[in-house]
């Protein structure tokens, strides 16, 4: 099975 | 007061379409840099990035830096009500919550205006670094549209891999599988039909094709699509808007747990 990563957990808030 | 100009309206008609299956409401900054947009899907998975640089429209003024929150398929509703030959204009005056797109026809016999509430929405701007990606990928638009609608009918992802002999689409699923191999093909006739693959490293990531297929949608819009991917960073995929700009998405990848 494969997870899904969520996009924020690469790219900062700014 | 903000307002600009596009005489090919038939591309903000076509940008529209190409986000608003992705995105339910966001928020359009104005600069003097130009028209922008980046939002997330509602699972957080996707993101979308729109620019259209100030210089690529007819009139273009921006007194102050404004945010406009709009519902998309609100907002696509209203570039429905314009014809594809129609030039666009949209404006808004400061400290108005409204904004308003006018159509002209090309021969100034009809002309529309459509007034739309903003909204105030609460998103978060996400700062995307510059990256060096380890396999760039330019392909004819049309033919990634195809292999994601096709894959789909097989399994629910795809895995993208990129090694010196080209780039293959993989899917798997109850009835089977299947394997899409493309190859550098730059010897055609026209440069919009060739296939460059840069490759620094080979890489290998996995993606929902649920999103890629809803990428796209913005297929119209450029003869060619640029996918730049890198180990464990999210894929974009890049179509340009007419010499004005470009839709990017980045997309996630799905890692074995």
């Amino acid at each position: 099975p494969c997870l899904q990563r969520k996009i924020f957990e690469y790219f900062n808030s700014n | 007061m903000f307002e600009l100009r596009l005489v090919q309206g038939s591309l903000l008609k076509k940008v529209l379409e190409s986000i608003k299956d992705l995105v339910n409401d966001a928020n359009f900054d104005c600069s003097s840099t130009g028209f922008s947009l980046q939002a997330m899907d509602s699972s957080h998975v996707a993101l979308v990035a729109l620019l259209l640089r100030s210089e690529g429209f007819e009139h273009y003024r921006c007194d102050r830096n404004l945010t406009m929150g709009m519902n998309l398929a609100n907002m696509a509703k209203m570039l429905k009500c314009a014809g594809n030959d129609d030039i666009i204009t949209i404006k808004a005056d400061d400290g108005t919550d409204t904004v308003t797109f006018m159509f002209e026809s090309p021969s100034q016999d009809k002309i529309s205006d459509f007034e739309m509430k903003l909204m105030d929405i609460d998103s978060e701007h996400l700062g995307i670094p510059e990256a060096e990606y380890e396999a760039i990928i330019r392909m004819p638009s049309a033919e990634f549209a195809r292999i994601c609608r096709d894959l789909s009918s097989i399994g629910d992802t795809v895995v993208i891999s990129v090694t010196k002999e080209g780039v293959r689409f993989s899917a798997r699923g109850d009835i089977g599988a299947a394997n899409i191999v493309c190859r550098q093909n730059a010897t055609v006739d026209k440069p919009e039909d060739a296939t460059i693959i840069e490759m620094q490293e080979p890489v290998t990531l996995t993606f929902a094709l649920r999103y890629m297929n809803s990428f796209t949608k913005a297929t119209p819009l450029a003869e060619q699509v640029t996918i730049s991917m890198s180990s464990d960073l999210p894929v974009v995929v890049e179509y340009k808007v007419a010499g004005m700009g470009y839709i990017r998405y980045y997309l996630a990848p799905k890692i074995e747990e």
